[in-house]
């Protein structure tokens, strides 16, 4: 028997909409851990590791450790019936075939039951060994988004360089070419609007921006972004959600031949 | 023209 009740609703549904058009079906694990996910896209080029701790919601009920294959646009068009200020609880039955999300409006006065069907996915677990990376980049989630899709205009590939005059997110396409420099930046009054560069040694990487873009779906989960960069290593987009866990995106480096 | 990598070229199946 499995039942996460979480107080918090909407940020399943952001998590959904961040991920569902990166990966169509996942398996989600269920574990006294918590509820995660390791997907790739299906060219496996990027893959998304999400945990939502146990702690974090308000009852965790999970017997035994399941793992249940969903479709994830179908996942996400269910949750989106789940207004923002719902109360969500996933149930199944060990064993079972469908997966139940109950949603209750904040005053108890409309409770409604989505079943889905549960799906067979043989997936493969990929070991993500711990890294130490080259550099590290904390910036506001949004201005994060905003480089992205700005370059995104000029060309198809990002290349985000780190020295220790900022760091650098340069592209050329057919009209021309773009170069956006953010130096760090830690001393603004909200400490979310900081740029924060942590760098070892300076590193340069070349990466798809149509992936980068599909990432700052997340951007409402967190107002800040980490990104960890090393050669020959995939890059790590982070958003943190709030006090149960985070978003992970990795993102293979386009590689010179 | 660079290539495109592949994550499973990192992450090794457990």
């Amino acid at each position: 028997m499995l039942e996460l009740r979480l107080l918090q609703g909407s940020l399943l549904k952001k998590v959904l909409e961040s991920i569902k058009d990166l990966v169509t079906e996942a398996n989600f694990d269920c574990s006294a851990t918590g509820f995660s996910l390791q997907a790739m896209d299906s060219s496996h080029v990027a893959l998304v590791a999400l945990l939502l701790r146990s702690e974090g919601f308000e009852h965790f009920r999970c017997d035994r450790n399941i793992s249940m294959g969903m479709k994830l646009v179908n996942m996400a068009m269910m949750l989106k019936c789940a207004g923002n200020d719902d109360i969500i609880t996933i149930k199944a039955d060990d064993g079972g075939d469908t997966v139940t999300f109950m949603f209750e409006s904040p005053n108890q006065d409309k409770i409604a039951d989505f079943e889905m069907k549960l799906m067979n996915i043989d997936s493969e677990h990929l070991g993500i060994p711990e890294a130490e990376y080259q550099a590290i980049v904390r910036m506001p989630s949004s201005e994060f988004a905003r480089i992205c899709k700005d370059l995104s205009t000029i060309g198809d590939t990002v290349i985000i360089s780190v020295t220790k005059e900022g760091v650098k997110f340069s592209t050329k396409g057919d009209i021309g070419t773009a170069n956006i420099v953010c130096r760090q930046n830690a001393t603004v009054d909200k400490p979310e609007d900081a740029i924060i560069i942590e760098m070892k040694e300076p590193v340069s990487l070349t990466f798809a921006l149509r992936y980068m873009n599909s990432f700052t779906k997340a951007t409402p989960l967190a107002n800040i972004v980490t990104i960890s960069l090393s050669s020959e290593l995939p890059v790590v987009v982070e958003y943190k959600i709030a006090e149960m866990g985070y978003i992970r995106f990795y993102l293979a480096p386009k590689i010179e031949e | 023209d660079a290539k495109q990598g592949n994550i499973m070229s990192f992450f090794k199946k457990v």
